[in-house]
């Protein structure tokens, strides 16, 4: 659909005329629609959209191409520049401590075993904290995965999560791990208890990365999870998962924009090889179907 | 032919921003602008709530009979499959019901133990498996276990399973073709549990399951949230599917009746 003529646009360059208002707003019309359609928040399609006709008007028209055309390429090209690139992890400390968090069921427990496999091709010495002492079994979740690869789970049960993570980062130090992930609770960004826990979390623990996990199923409500979280705790990356689905993940757009931080690694599949790098070039394609 | 007053237009827009952003998505927000557009502005709410609720309310709900009344869950990952089974285990046994739980999540680490803690907090009987097990044995097992012991209510957790893939797909489809063997009215209830928090791609996924079991309900999770879940309207539009119950937290009671009036209210704020 879009994708193929978008192929073609990306590469030539004309010297007749300029793009006319009208042409822009016809262009923009149906990409606006599918912006709405991959779940992009209706806030920041219209700034969006609002971006890229200060832009497309009086652009000079590329030959071969009818302004459709066109206008598809530069919001391409505005979805990759918003996206941004591709930023690897920051592990300056040591041990380097890497806190994940979310709404329930985002992919959090799953993704910590995934970053502890990624970690230790790149030879690094994980450990894993499981440090969602709420919900049932979620200790066996994450123990049991982890056992599959033999990555190292701290494994004292304590009821209270903050002091669990401290007892178990002062461990890693002791035990000259190089990176510990903390897995933590599911938790609504509007759970005043449950987010001063994160809190506690990010306090007594001198992060390296305080990681938002995302499902990319996630629809117009992505934007007011990515504000609380960030305003609330403070993240420095994202992850989106389960991008192995057919979720268009306009989430993603949102999320960038609200938070500003950078979408680092994407999940997809249930696999603990199931991680990659995020590129923006194919989920701007994606988002825009 | 009416006046058009001033204020139309950015009223409708105002209009055209809740409904987006409540998820109803593309199709519908444009149906109800364009209804809008025909009749006075004093109208537009009442005309809303009507064409919602109707949709909502378009459905029957048809509750089948049987000893053990067989409940299958499915739905894509982490939508709270296992815990909705809990909370509905905790209202049948309130209802006095012999209630027995199947770990037929066979895949993923922790599944058996997580619904057994359930199976406990709510004083459900379970039968559990091992991991690889062949999720059609152990329902197999459960239905006879179920047969057995008197049960009334047997409750099937599956794993969670993107739609996009054939083989999980065609493994659940195996599911249910087993438990019809046992029994032809088997799976009474095949309820797909929604995350109320996803977007567009809800409607993909009630399709897909749709087309591949029959669907007898829909619950809606995790509505405690600020997400308003409006896809799932757009959802029963389509494959005529009625919403059964809202999760509204992680706690065993956490879970109430869906109301289309209540619902539509909440989701125009
Ligand atoms: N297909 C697919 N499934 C995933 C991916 N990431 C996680 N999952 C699955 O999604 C479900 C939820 O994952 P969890 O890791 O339990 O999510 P969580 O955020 O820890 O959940 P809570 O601890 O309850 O908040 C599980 O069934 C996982 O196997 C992914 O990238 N692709
Ligand atoms: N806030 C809230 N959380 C919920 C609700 N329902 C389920 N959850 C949480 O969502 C997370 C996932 O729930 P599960 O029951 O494990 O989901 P699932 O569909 O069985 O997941 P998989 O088996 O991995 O596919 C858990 O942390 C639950 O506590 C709800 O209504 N509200
Ligand atoms: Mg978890
Ligand atoms: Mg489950």
């Amino acid at each position: 659909g879009l994708t193929e003529k978008l192929e073609r646009a990306i590469n030539f360059f004309g010297k007749k005329g300029r793009l006319t208002p009208k042409d822009v707003k016809q262009g923009l019309e149906e990409i606006r629609k599918a912006l709405l359609e991959a779940d992009v928040n209706y806030k920041v399609v219209r700034e969006f959209i609002k971006m890229v006709e200060e832009e497309a008007t009086g652009e000079r028209v590329l030959k071969s191409f009818t302004p459709r055309e066109q206008i598809l390429k530069i919001v391409y090209e505005k979805l990759i520049e918003i996206l941004g690139k591709h930023e690897p992890l920051k592990l300056s400390r040591s041990p380097s401590p890497i806190i994940l968090l979310g709404l329930q069921g985002s992919g959090k427990t799953t993704t910590a075993v995934k970053l502890a496999y990624l970690l230790r091709k790149k030879g690094k010495n994980p450990l894993l904290v499981p440090a969602d002492v709420k919900r049932p079994a979620a200790f066996e979740q994450l123990r049991d995965l982890a056992a599959r690869y033999d990555f190292p789970v701290y494994d004292k049960r304590l009821p209270d999560a903050v002091k669990l993570s401290k007892l178990a980062l002062s461990m890693a130090v002791l035990k000259r791990y190089d990176v510990v992930i903390f897995d933590t609770a599911g938790r609504l960004h509007i759970d005043e208890e449950m987010i001063e826990e994160a809190r506690k979390i990010r306090d007594t623990v001198n992060y390296d990365e305080l990681l938002l996990v995302v499902d990319a199923m996630t629809g117009q409500d992505a934007v007011n999870v990515a504000r609380e979280f960030q305003e609330k705790v403070g993240i420095t990356g994202v992850i989106l998962t389960k991008l192995d689905g057919d979720a268009r993940g306009g989430a993603a757009l949102s999320v960038r924009r609200i938070t500003g931080k950078p979408i680092k690694y994407i999940g997809v599949g249930e696999k603990v090889e199931d991680l990659e790098e995020f590129h923006p070039e194919r989920l701007a394609s994606r988002i825009l179907g | 032919r009416r006046i058009i007053t001033r204020r139309d237009p950015q009223l409708l827009e105002e209009i055209e921003e809740v409904l987006y952003e409540g998820d109803l998505g593309v199709e519908l927000t444009e149906n109800i602008l364009e209804e809008l557009r025909k009749i006075p502005p004093e109208k537009y709410m009442d005309r809303i709530k009507e064409i919602l609720i109707s949709i909502l309310e378009g459905v029957e709900v048809k509750e089948k009979e049987g000893k053990p009344r067989v409940w299958m869950f499915v739905g894509v990952n982490g939508v709270g499959k296992t815990t909705t089974i809990g909370k509905i285990g905790k209202m049948l046994r309130k209802e006095g019901k012999r209630v027995l739980f199947a770990a037929c999540d066979t895949y993923r680490t922790g599944a058996q133990e997580q619904l057994k803690i359930w199976a406990e907090r709510v004083g459900a009987d379970i039968v559990l498996s091992q991991y690889g097990a062949d999720p059609g044995a152990v329902a197999f097992d459960a239905y006879e276990a179920a047969l057995h012991r008197g049960m009334d209510e047997l409750l099937i957790d599956t794993a969670g399973r993107l739609h996009t893939k054939h083989p999980l797909m065609e493994e659940m489809k195996k599911i249910k073709r087993v438990l019809s063997k046992k029994n032809p009215d088997a799976p009474h209830e095949i309820v797909l549990v929604v995350d109320g928090t996803t977007g567009q791609n809800a409607l993909n996924q009630a399709k897909s399951f749709h087309e591949a079991l029959g669907l007898s309900g829909i619950v809606l999770t995790k509505l405690d949230g600020t997400a308003k879940g409006g896809i799932v309207v757009h959802v029963v539009k389509e494959i005529g599917v009625p919403v059964r119950y809202i999760g509204v937290g992680e706690g065993e009671d956490d879970l109430i009746p869906f109301n289309p009036e209540e619902f539509v209210k909440a989701l125009l704020g």
